[in-house]
């Protein structure tokens, strides 16, 4: 509802971060 | 028995930056694989006086499940998949601030069992010493459950749904100002060197806090 408490918001700021260097780091899937 | 309830704003709040710094201490010093790192905080309801243990931060390493199900596709259904993705995309608008930025892979990509097992965390709380976290904060003592089977007795509907998500250790041990959670998919025994390492990083004092 866009009223997201203040640490809920930073950890899921850095979670999404996180997945994101997750994803990328990951090997991508060989064919 | 995890309940939403409307709290008061805590009386401290731990500074974000030295919980994470804790976490990654914790977790990437350990030679234990632990998945994720939660800390619950404790407050006071001012309008009910009940003692409420909520979400305060966490530290997500995530584990071997994640790289394979991504990679060979046995991920939860696709329905559920596509749910949890739709969630993920309304959080990611929330934080970016509602920009319109294109959709990229950190919302595209599946969202794992254990992902999204401490996504739906923050959304929880502990009213009066309920769940194995409010249990281990009213007890003082910590709680350590190893092993699926474990987990799947327990009357605590939170360790239940851990196993289900495809944990096998839950680790909650009383911290001051909360309760540390350690959650891992290896089936991981009770050590001293584990407690002993928690109760260290995780003694605050007045200075660390905000």
């Amino acid at each position: 509802d866009g009223d997201l408490p203040h640490a809920r918001r930073i950890s899921l700021r850095r979670f999404l971060e996180k997945r994101k260097e997750r994803l990328t780091a990951a090997v991508p899937y060989a064919s | 028995p995890t309940t939403a309830v409307a709290a008061t704003p805590p009386p401290m709040y731990f500074n974000q930056e030295t919980l994470q710094q804790r976490f990654q201490a914790l977790i990437e010093g350990a030679k234990e694989k632990w998945t994720y790192a939660i800390f619950w905080q404790s407050s006071v309801d001012e309008a009910s006086g009940a003692s409420l243990l909520g979400w305060g931060d966490g530290y997500y390493k995530g584990c071997e499940e994640d790289r394979q199900k991504r990679t060979l596709g046995n991920a939860a259904s696709a329905a559920e998949q596509e749910h949890r993705k739709r969630v993920l995309r309304e959080l990611n608008s929330l934080v970016a601030g509602g920009g319109s930025s294109s959709p990229d892979e950190v919302v595209e990509e599946e969202v794992t069992d254990t992902e999204w097992f401490f996504l739906v965390s923050m959304t929880q709380s502990f009213v009066n010493g309920a769940g194995i976290p409010g249990q281990a904060l009213f007890s003082g003592s910590p709680i350590w459950i190893a092993g699926g089977d474990r987990l799947q007795v327990s009357a605590c509907e939170r360790a239940r749904q851990a196993e289900v998500f495809g944990l096998r250790t839950m680790v909650c041990v009383p911290v001051g100002g909360g309760v540390v959670e350690l959650g891992s998919t290896d089936l991981i025994f009770q050590s001293n060197e584990i407690m002993n390492k928690i109760r260290f990083l995780f003694s605050f004092n007045a200075t660390e806090m905000e």
